[in-house]
């Protein structure tokens, strides 16, 4: 309740009649973007509860998705432009069934795109017009938007996987990846290592690098920090023997938890609109999974 | 070579690519429509609001210098053709575009408008508008919503309760557009649905006008008290909309399609790299 009434306290607001008239001053209206840019932010917190709630299966486990919201009216979006592969989650707000086109800006490349039933959906990808790259306050790299059209039930959401095919292959920059592994792999890994593993993963001398890397060191507590790398584990795997890996997995299993209670410490932190008891709340918020 | 054909179910619509014009619109039971959409701008009038000739257009009144807007140019046309959407592209100059859609099984043709940064360097304001232009005989008639729920019949310069002489034609004319405007004859509705509220009108017989974007360098002295100049990087807003046509007297398909701009599905995004296709 207490999340949702900051967008409620924005909408009261908006009934100005300046705010629906556009007749406030120039420092006002950017005062009201931030006011309802701030609350539609903080009601996506009880959206991305809910989400989690009907997409997860084990409520012992972290939330599979981290759901975000784009800024679609320019066609960007940093997710579906960095991934190559992600969930849309379709919610149909309207009391009756709806067929919509649906565009999702992306980089270059092809896409695969799965409706929730796990077909492949029939889409078309067409090229961003010009006139839209040259927004001057765009931040974008998409060049081009997949379409497609979806029928959605009456109040209810559907889950779109899209995944990228034909991968373009990047330059890599073999020694950055030598010079950053014993600095940074065991410990604050950051995005872009995590990349190169996979980009140079047919790099005989690169694999055998990091095989060499004992296995002693997965025992510190920095390791966290790799969790949920499925081609890190791949690679630590391999030749090790089965205790190595139950060790191995077990310790993963651990750290999970722990990220847990990372995650949600970051996201309370980055609400500002919240006090301590508000926070507290929102970081001890149970997620439990409910049958209809 | 330069025309072509773009169309759905619903709606075939012959274009030009050369003009960047859209020429005609055949519809389901081959009736046609002359049909097309232009991109216009009104100056905006900069006085000192010492008289009611006086007066500048600001944010809350529209006061164009002349009663005739100036048409926007072609500069380049694109062409998409695919299986589930086809769009005429129209990039058009000063600072407008036009991108008009067909979807597969879909009801509607759309129009995608981008306007701005609106040029000021002649340091004259400028009122950008749209016109979806036909050959349909509406007898100055036209119907706005105004309020989202009631639909009310205006006609061109006139006033039901009294006889009136407009000193200013072209914003007298101009009503609220909450959710739709449409002109009618006996056999054929044209209705225009904005995604946003918008002013709109129909000035000319088969016209339906709608206002995108403003930039004006003039207070109009009614409580702002600053001309209604937003800037964004200093270059002025872009802005960016759409608006669904239906050709159709079907009230249902009408309504569907407002609410479906209006509240239109919602979109979240999340990463999957750690999640393959099988677990998902």
């Amino acid at each position: 309740e207490f999340v949702l009434n900051e967008l409620k306290s924005a909408m009261g607001v908006m009934q100005h009649h300046d705010a629906i008239t556009g007749t406030e001053k120039q420092h006002v209206t950017h005062d009201y973007e931030r006011l309802l840019n701030q609350a539609i932010d903080d009601a996506l917190i009880i959206a991305k509860q809910a989400f989690n709630k009907l997409t997860q299966k084990d409520d012992t486990k972290p939330p599979l998705f981290d759901f975000q919201r784009c800024h679609l009216n320019e066609s960007s979006c940093h997710v579906s432009e960095n991934s190559d592969k992600f969930v849309v989650t379709i919610y149909n707000p309207l009391g009756w069934s709806v067929r919509e086109p649906i565009r999702i800006p992306v980089g270059n490349g092809q896409y695969e795109v799965y409706d929730s039933d796990g077909k492949q959906i029939k889409t078309q990808l067409v090229p961003i017009p010009n006139k839209v790259k040259q927004i001057p306050t765009r931040v974008s790299k998409a060049t081009q938007e997949i379409v497609f059209i979806i029928d959605l039930k009456p109040l209810s959401y559907k889950s779109i996987y899209i995944k990228k095919i034909n991968r373009t292959k990047r330059n890599t920059n073999n020694y950055d990846f030598y010079s950053n592994i014993n600095n940074n792999f065991w410990g604050h890994i950051k995005e872009p290592y995590i990349n190169k593993i996979e980009d140079v993963q047919t790099d005989k001398e690169t694999i055998d690098t990091i095989k060499a890397i004992p296995f002693a060191p997965v025992h510190s507590e920095d390791i966290s920090l790799i969790e949920d790398r499925e081609t890190n584990l791949d690679i630590l795997k391999d030749g090790k023997n089965d205790a190595e890996v139950m060790e191995l997995e077990k310790f993963l299993k651990d750290s999970r938890r722990k990220g847990k209670g990372k995650d949600n410490v970051r996201i309370v932190d980055s609400y500002p609109n919240f006090n301590e008891d508000e926070m507290r709340m929102l970081a001890d918020e149970p997620r439990t999974v409910e049958k209809f | 070579d330069d025309e072509a054909v773009i169309g759905n179910q619903f709606y075939n619509l012959d274009i030009n690519t050369a003009s960047g014009l859209i020429n005609k619109v055949t519809l389901r039971d081959h009736t046609k429509l002359n049909f097309t959409i232009n991109m216009y701008y009104y100056s905006g009038s900069c006085g000192d609001n010492q008289g009611t000739d006086r007066r500048s257009s600001g944010a809350y009144i529209f006061r164009p210098l002349a009663n005739n807007p100036v048409k926007l140019a072609t500069q380049r046309t694109e062409l998409i053709n695919g299986d589930l959407v086809k769009e005429f592209r129209v990039s058009l100059s000063p600072s407008g575009f036009t991108n008009t859609k067909v979807y597969d099984g879909l009801n509607f043709i759309e129009t995608e408008w981008i306007v701005g940064p609106i040029p000021i360097d002649d340091e004259v304001g400028k009122e950008y508008v749209i016109k979806y232009e036909t050959n349909i005989l509406n007898n100055g008639a036209f119907y706005t919503d105004s309020n989202g729920r009631q639909i009310l019949a205006r006609k061109l310069n006139f006033r039901p309760q009294w006889n009136v002489t407009l000193a200013e034609p072209i914003p007298g004319n101009y009503y609220p557009v909450t959710n739709e405007i449409y002109i009618e004859n006996k056999d054929l509705r044209v209705t225009v649905l904005p995604d946003r509220s918008e002013g709109g009108t129909s000035l000319i017989e088969g016209e339906v006008e709608l206002m995108l974007h403003r930039r004006l360098l003039c207070d109009d002295a009614f409580g702002v008290g600053e001309a209604l100049n937003e800037t964004a990087k200093g270059l002025g807003l872009v802005v960016r909309g759409k608006h669904r046509v239906l050709i159709s007297k079907d009230d249902i398909t009408i309504k569907k399609n407002v609410l479906g701009l209006h509240l239109g599905p919602q979109l979240l995004f999340s990463d999957a790299k750690n999640i393959k296709y099988d677990e998902w």
